[in-house]
């Protein structure tokens, strides 16, 4: 997977940072302090196609919003997440209670195209 | 999408930074909340500060551990596991055993050993693991730690360790055996591969040079 930096236009992983405390959040979320929602962004030219994507499911879906909001889009290959691991989270629940949740998929470590 | 273009997938215009800012902290939101099925986030009456309650934490946990080993009393997950080839192991820790074949006997120089492991991973998230090699005395009933490394391990897989000094020092004091341990955390139950199939079997590559008696010639 890449990191983007600079202008690159490619495929790549943009890292974006939820801070609890900007949003008010760091009253009721005990750990972590925020959440790496990072995501995949850039384009994926024919030559970078095929660099393992997903799910086959996942790539259909935006393939078929493409098709349906411009059918001579001439896209092929979408840049997705390659590599996820969960968020685990401490938190308080609506009684009170203190619980403690990993919430699969959650963090985006890798792009590719598919 | 970048600013100007249009998005392949959804057929919007590229919002603005801001914007884009806002709503990409929006779908953060939506998405822990459905996650963990609630429909808005909890108000809390009466927050503890974040302080007090990680010390409370952090108490509790040692606590916990406390009363686990207490005299006269062992948690179930720490009963002793023998397995063949190795000599004792609690929940924490496991000790591998590798002996010398006799081509090392005779103080060899150790040109290089490596200590192959095949880590069994049981969740895609890091497990600290302390590598120790031990050094028996010249009695053989106490050990001393020869060397001590941390590792980080991600994934299931091969990994090597150099032991090299490790083993040139045993050979050196004419001990054939090399004790390895393995120090895990207690929720991981066997960083290696239960069984010991011998395809994962844990192994030492040592490449030695055997010492050429040193021959003067008198004249």
């Amino acid at each position: 997977g890449i990191d983007c930096s600079g202008d690159s236009r490619m495929c790549c992983r943009k890292e974006f940072f939820v801070d609890f405390k900007e949003i008010g959040w760091e009253d009721w979320i005990i750990q972590p302090e925020g959440y790496h929602m990072n995501y995949c962004a850039g384009l994926c030219p024919l030559h970078m196609a095929g660099i393992p994507g997903l799910a086959a499911s996942f790539h259909t879906a935006v393939l078929n919003l493409i098709k349906a909001n411009n059918a001579d889009a001439a896209v092929d290959s979408c840049c997705v997440p390659t590599q996820r691991r969960s968020l685990s989270l401490l938190y308080y629940d609506r009684d009170g209670n203190i619980v403690k949740t990993d919430i699969p998929d959650m963090i985006v470590d890798a792009c590719g195209c598919t | 999408a970048a600013q100007g273009v249009w998005c392949p997938a959804c057929g919007l215009a590229a919002l603005a930074p801001t914007m884009q800012r806002d709503v990409l902290i929006a779908l953060a939101k939506q998405s822990i909340l459905s996650k963990l099925r609630l429909p808005d986030r909890p108000n809390i009456t009466q927050p503890t500060s974040r302080g007090a309650l990680l010390t409370a934490l952090r108490r509790m946990r040692a606590q916990h551990t406390d009363t686990a080993i207490s005299p006269g009393m062992l948690r179930d997950n720490s009963v002793p596991h023998l397995r063949p080839g190795m000599e004792s192991s609690t929940s924490r820790s496991v000790r591998l055993h590798f002996r010398f074949t006799r081509e090392l006997a005779g103080s060899p120089e150790i040109l290089q050993a490596t200590l192959h492991l095949f880590w069994a991973v049981p969740s895609p998230r890091t497990h600290p693991v302390t590598v120790r090699l031990l050094q028996p005395d010249a009695t053989g009933l106490n050990v001393t730690v020869a060397s001590e490394t941390r590792l980080e391990v991600q994934r299931a897989g091969w990994a090597t360790l150099d032991v090299g000094r490790a083993v040139q020092s045993l050979i050196g004091e004419g001990s054939q055996r090399l004790t390895v341990e393995l120090e895990v955390a207690e929720d991981w139950q066997s960083p290696l591969l239960a069984g010991h199939r011998d395809s994962h079997r844990p192994f030492v590559a040592a490449q030695a040079r055997v010492r050429t008696p040193h021959r003067v010639h008198r004249r």
